[in-house]
């Protein structure tokens, strides 16, 4: 089987600055394929606290509009997960 | 014959069993290798014995590689190895630590997910036991263990990243971990257990908010351990009780090895802070490894010092 790909997938670090604002990260997560990176569910999404999460390239454009739509604090820590997952390896070999 | 090993970079799996054995042909008198079970696709779980002591001297279990995509986490257990033999005779504090007391090191725990991470999907978190009454595959092994497991509802979806499996120690993996733990009760005298990403050092409990009977002196030895941390890079660690510093967790490995008697255990979330996450680059592995080496001592010193 060929390997997964994650081509222009992005990994969004949101701050809800209140309860409305954390709900609003659960539902997105009801509506779309979120993979939390930090915390590692949702149900540990609460205010005030750093929310990492990976989302595939089609449904970003739409997560990024309800942030905006929200005015929520958020930003775009990798812009596409397939070149970072190819530049990890970066030693060269021994 | 899997390519060459270096601690400098992501060594696949291949690679870490190759150099599982040639840690114990270069330091027979140092290092032995034990085989405490096998993995949902019959994989071997090798431990590590690394120390100059017979097995009833004090012992500190380490385990690397729980969660199959946080791969600086196998990247430390291979480098404590490493130093540890490459330094005892040479380094007055790891000289004291291997003649008084031995280092159970689990390179890697969920080593299915780990190979299933390099080989198909390198976001893969979970082992790769396949679920009842579901397509969805895998069990989250650090909510797999019997400390308050069924306490959070959603940890029972079997396509959540979170699941914690059909029963306590469903998984072939825990349960060969939980069993050697428990057959060397009597000399481990503390849990180590290494993840990523976040830069924290953290200690019981997670399943609840309660404070454990020595929560000051965990307390203490967490701050020492990030205070010598920070001393080679200045890496800033934060500390302090899972529940609170990170969130509420159920069924972890950290609060069933404080519950089963182990009074010092501890996780470390290794680096990034967000900026690179699972993905941190081979460049900065050595930094890494290097810095959280001089916490482990410090921690494995005081628990030679302060437990009986």
């Amino acid at each position: 089987i060929a390997p997964v790909r994650f081509d222009r997938e992005k990994v969004f670090r949101v701050k809800p600055q209140d309860e409305k604002q954390a709900n609003i990260i659960k539902d997105l997560a009801q509506t779309n394929q979120l993979d939390f990176w930090y915390p590692d569910a949702t149900h540990h999404v609460t205010a005030n606290m750093t929310i990492d999460f990976r989302v595939s390239e089609k449904e970003s454009q739409s997560i990024q509009s309800a942030l905006d739509q929200n005015n929520m604090h958020y930003e775009i820590l990798i812009h596409d997960l397939q070149e970072e997952i190819e530049k990890q390896f970066d030693v060269k070999e021994d | 014959i899997p390519g060459r090993h270096s601690y400098a970079k992501y060594n696949n799996w291949d690679k870490i069993v190759a150099w599982t054995e040639k840690m114990v042909h270069k330091h027979p008198d140092m290092v032995s290798r034990i085989k405490i079970g096998t993995t949902v696709e019959d994989n071997p779980l090798y431990v590590l014995k690394v120390g100059k002591g017979n097995e009833g001297k004090k012992a500190i279990f380490m385990d690397c590689g729980i969660h199959a995509r946080e791969w600086i986490s196998p990247a430390f257990c291979q480098w404590f190895v490493y130093q540890a033999t490459k330094t005892y005779g040479k380094n007055k504090i790891m000289t004291k630590l291997l003649d008084r007391m031995n280092f159970y090191v689990l390179p890697v725990f969920n080593v299915d997910g780990y190979i299933w991470s390099w080989t198909q999907n390198r976001m893969w978190r979970k082992n790769r036991s396949k679920n009842q009454n579901s397509k969805c595959i895998g069990t989250d092994l650090n909510r797999n263990f019997n400390a308050s497991w069924n306490s959070f509802q959603n940890t029972k979806n079997p396509c959540a990243n979170i699941y914690r499996g059909p029963k306590p120690e469903s998984e072939k993996e825990t349960k060969a971990v939980t069993d050697f733990i428990r057959s060397h009760l009597k000399s481990i005298k503390a849990y180590i257990t290494f993840h990523s990403y976040s830069q924290m050092l953290l200690f019981p409990y997670g399943y609840t908010s309660k404070l454990p009977s020595n929560h000051e002196d965990l307390d203490k030895v967490a701050k020492i351990g990030t205070d010598a941390l920070a001393t080679r890079y200045e890496t800033r660690y934060i500390y302090g009780p899972i529940a609170s510093t990170y969130y509420p967790t159920s069924g972890s490995s950290l609060d069933w090895a404080y519950n089963v008697g182990i009074k010092h255990t501890f996780a470390f979330e290794l680096r990034d802070k967000g900026k690179y996450g699972f993905l941190l680059p081979e460049s900065l592995i050595k930094s890494t490894c290097k810095e959280t080496l001089l916490a482990v001592k410090f921690i494995a010193k005081y628990i030679l010092k302060h437990t009986s």
